[in-house]
């Protein structure tokens, strides 16, 4: 474990408490995406399966537990939450986010380490990751203002993708045999989906202004 | 260990 390997899960972490707190606070979940939450959902429950196979360390399994937990949770909470699900505006959540998890999965069929139940799963959910967050990014785009807080959850997803890359750097220059390339190259192409993103963001933190994307 | 075995990030 780096200290890039931390940081960005600690980010990550950061990420989806920025996105409790905001839906628990104003007891909405507007300027956010169902579809991506449902996917990381889907993404943790399809990577952690190993929770049952493999142990790592402590840090690892709860790390796990958490991100299973809390995406089940904030899933639920815009899905079945009376006042949360309220705010739900699902004409401005239109992506076909299940044509996302076939093109995925068909992938993982044929891209992945070993032809194994576990291997396969696996790779679907770091290709599903990859992508996951374009229905969040098209709405905040359709939405055009982006409140505070679901900015700063979009900022904060986006460092812990920055700082992944950091560690495979760092692994790659210190680990002989650091060599994992489905989990890299995805990882790269995540991390510069947040690219638009990150110049606006950018852009009006350094105007000391409103988040606005352009339409 | 192999490749594939050290799934040790999240």
């Amino acid at each position: 474990m780096n200290i890039f390997r931390l940081a960005g899960d600690m980010t990550h972490l950061l990420s989806i408490l920025v996105l409790l707190l905001k839906i628990y606070a104003t007891k909405s979940c507007s300027g956010v995406s169902r579809k991506t939450q449902e996917l990381y959902a889907i993404v943790f429950l399809a990577r952690y399966l190993d929770l049952f196979t493999d142990f790592i360390s402590v840090y690892n399994t709860f790390m796990k537990i958490v991100f299973i937990a809390s995406s089940l949770a904030i899933v639920w909470c815009i899905r079945v939450h009376p006042m949360v699900k309220r705010s739900y505006d699902k004409d401005l959540d239109t992506f076909r986010h299940y044509l996302l998890v076939a093109a995925s999965f068909l992938l993982a069929l044929f891209l992945h380490e070993k032809f194994t139940f576990l291997e396969i799963f696996w790779a679907f959910s770091i290709y599903l990751e990859a992508v996951a967050i374009l229905p969040q990014l098209v709405l905040l785009q359709r939405s055009g203002n982006v409140d505070n807080l679901t900015g700063q959850y979009v900022f904060f997803l986006g460092a812990y993708r920055g700082l992944y890359i950091l560690n495979w750097i760092y692994r790659y220059l210190t680990e002989p045999r650091f060599t994992r390339w489905i989990a890299c190259v995805s990882g790269v192409v995540q991390t510069a989906l947040y690219a638009d993103f990150f110049y606006y963001y950018f852009i009006s933190w350094k105007n000391n202004s409103k988040l606005k994307l352009p339409a | 260990s192999s490749i594939t075995d050290a799934k040790d990030e999240l």
